[in-house]
């Protein structure tokens, strides 16, 4: 199944 | 001293039903330009972030900056205690322990106060940055609520992918699988029921429904629901509140492993 990605990951790369 | 009316309570119950299964508390910064709430839910998978314009209100205060602590399970107890037709005023002093919420008949005969102790959070205030995203929907929000409910039948995420034929959304499980395809509909009757695809690069991202049947809850605030999407970033879905704001979630896609 696909993995679920967290916000805190896009706010970092952001 | 904080205060903020609104004629029509029904806004502000919908918006609590709109966060409530996100959300069990969070942050009010209320401030001369309006009442900002933005928060995570407790995966931190999605966020919320609502925004509430001071001119939106019927009258408006804020003295002093204030960021308010509330659990969100005890306002929208106390916003069901309101009359379909109420007013509600939202009240608090200069560094409040509490919030009183204030519901008045329309013929003023009956007037209740509800005063709510507010919570000490700690909690980051995450900059959202402007993107330009991939692809933007605005489709009719009975629509896309009744799509998330479909699809979710058939499996636990749901996968968008828009081209330039439109935007098909699809699901699939044990069960089987199920796709829906929108075109574009830009000669709809009523402009509530246009469907509108600006697409920019065709992309293909996969999304949790249990988030998604969370984010459909604020159908009711608005007839239209606007889908932003770029590859590997969040969702964006926006939902506007009539003339005094919006209401608008984040999702984090999924990947394959």
């Amino acid at each position: 199944a696909p993995k679920q990605r967290k916000m805190r990951e896009f706010f970092v790369k952001w | 001293m904080f205060e903020a009316r609104l004629v029509q309570s029904a806004i502000l119950k919908k918006v609590l039903d709109a966060v409530k299964d996100l959300l069990t508390e969070a942050t009010f910064e209320c401030s001369d330009s309006g009442i900002q709430v933005q928060a995570m839910d407790s995966a931190h998978v999605s966020l919320v972030s609502l925004n509430l314009r001071s001119d939106g209100f019927d009258k408006y205060r804020c003295d002093r900056n204030l960021s308010m602590g509330m659990s969100i399970s005890c306002m929208s107890k106390i916003l069901r205690c309101a009359g379909a037709e109420d007013t509600v005023t939202l009240r608090a002093w200069d560094n409040p322990e509490s919030i009183t919420f204030i519901f008045e008949s329309p013929n003023k005969d009956k007037l209740a106060e509800y005063e709510m102790k507010l919570i000490n959070m700690d909690q980051e205030h995450l900059g959202i940055p402007e993107t330009s995203y991939s692809c933007v929907i605005k489709m009719p929000s009975g629509e896309f609520s009744r799509i998330c409910r479909d699809l979710s039948q058939f499996g636990e995420s749901i996968t968008f992918a828009c081209s330039k034929e439109g935007i098909k959304f699809s699901a699939s499980g044990d069960y089987g699988s199920a796709n829906i395809k929108l075109v574009q509909n830009t000669d709809a009757d009523k402009e509530e029921e246009a469907v509108v695809i600006d697409m920019q690069e065709p992309l293909k991202l996969t999304f949790a429904c249990r988030y998604l049947n969370c984010f459909v809850k604020a159908g009711p605030l608005c007839n239209q629901v606007q889908l932003s999407m770029s590859d590997d970033v969040p969702l964006v879905c926006e939902y506007k509140i009539g003339d005094i704001g919006h209401i608008k979630y984040y999702l984090a896609p999924k990947i394959d492993d």
